[in-house]
């Protein structure tokens, strides 16, 4: 389970802009 | 040069183009229970983005269509499977029981989220103490 919820929280970081 | 903060009341997209807007909009969600809706929006993004190329790329697509269904989808009562039609849900269920997995899987749901944001809660969001507070 851990790791399916680390998997989408990569996948949300992923879509996120870059620090600017 | 204009402040980020005006520029986040242009258009949901500069504001989700903004880490600090993404955080003060997070807020402002979480307050109104409905955070998940922002998450949702990322992971759809994310998962388009998802190379094909690496290695066990398939296998990872599938597990994080599978993890996205589950948390935001299949539970009707969470705020994502509420505001998300019938016949768009039955679609995502569908490709994830038959493993046909496609990047513009989630488009559709995406698409009726943003709709949300943008008639409902980034126009609130406008309004809201914790945006006015901060700028």
């Amino acid at each position: 389970i851990d790791s399916e919820d680390d998997l989408l929280q990569e996948c949300i970081s992923s879509a996120m802009p870059k620090k600017k | 040069p204009t402040p980020p903060y005006l520029k986040w009341a242009e258009s949901l997209h500069s504001l989700l183009d903004d880490q600090d807007g993404i955080h003060l909009f997070r807020t402002f969600l979480k307050q109104e229970d409905c955070g998940d809706m922002l998450d949702f929006w990322f992971a759809c993004s994310g998962f388009r983005k998802l190379e094909t190329s690496e290695s066990q790329g398939e296998e990872k697509k599938l597990k994080l269509a599978k993890a996205i269904y589950k948390k935001y989808i299949l539970d009707s009562n969470g705020i994502v499977s509420r505001q998300i039609k019938p016949a768009t849900k039955s679609f995502i269920k569908d490709c994830v029981a038959r493993l046909h997995i496609d990047p513009a899987m989630f488009d559709q749901a995406q698409t009726e989220i943003q709709t949300m944001m943008e008639e409902n809660t980034y126009p609130l969001f406008l309004k809201s103490d914790i945006y006015l507070e901060y700028t």
